[in-house]
C-alpha cells in the first residue's frame, strides 16, 4: 500500500502530465 | 493491443516511480524534497508559459530539469533513466 502525502500526489500529477505531453509530442 | 487512452498507464507509472524514489531516499529526505521542488518549479513555469500564450519563456526547460535531477540522483542511474521516460523532450 502507498502512503502518499498531498505533495507526493502532486508529484505524481506532474510526472503523469509530463508523460502525457511526451506521448502527444511523439505521436 | 495498445490502449486508446493510456492515461491510467502513465498515472500508474508515475505512482510507482514516486514510490520508488521515496523508498530509495528514505534516509535522505532532502533529496526527495528537492526532487519534488524541481517538479513543482517545472510545472509552475509550464503554467506561466501557457497562460502567457507564447509571451513567456519558461525559466526551466526540460533539459535543465533533467540536468538538475541528474545532479540530485547521482549514482542512481536507474532512477535517472526512468525519469527520462517522463520528460517530454529529453
Amino acid at each position: 500500500s502507498y502512503d502518499f502525502t498531498p505533495l507526493d500526489s502532486s508529484a505524481v500529477y506532474v510526472l503523469s502530465s509530463m508523460a502525457r505531453q511526451r506521448r502527444t509530442s511523439l505521436s | 493491443p495498445p490502449l486508446q487512452n493510456n492515461q491510467p498507464v502513465e498515472f500508474n507509472h508515475a505512482i510507482n516511480y514516486v514510490n520508488k524514489i521515496k523508498n530509495r531516499f528514505q534516509g535522505q529526505p532532502d533529496i526527495y524534497k528537492s526532487f519534488l521542488e524541481i517538479l513543482h518549479t517545472y510545472q509552475k513555469e509550464q503554467r506561466n508559459a501557457k497562460e502567457a500564450a507564447g509571451n513567456y519563456t519558461p525559466a526551466l526547460t526540460e533539459q535543465e530539469v533533467y540536468t538538475q535531477v541528474a545532479r540530485l540522483f547521482k549514482n542512481q542511474e536507474d532512477l535517472l533513466s526512468e525519469f527520462g521516460q517522463f520528460l517530454p523532450d529529453a
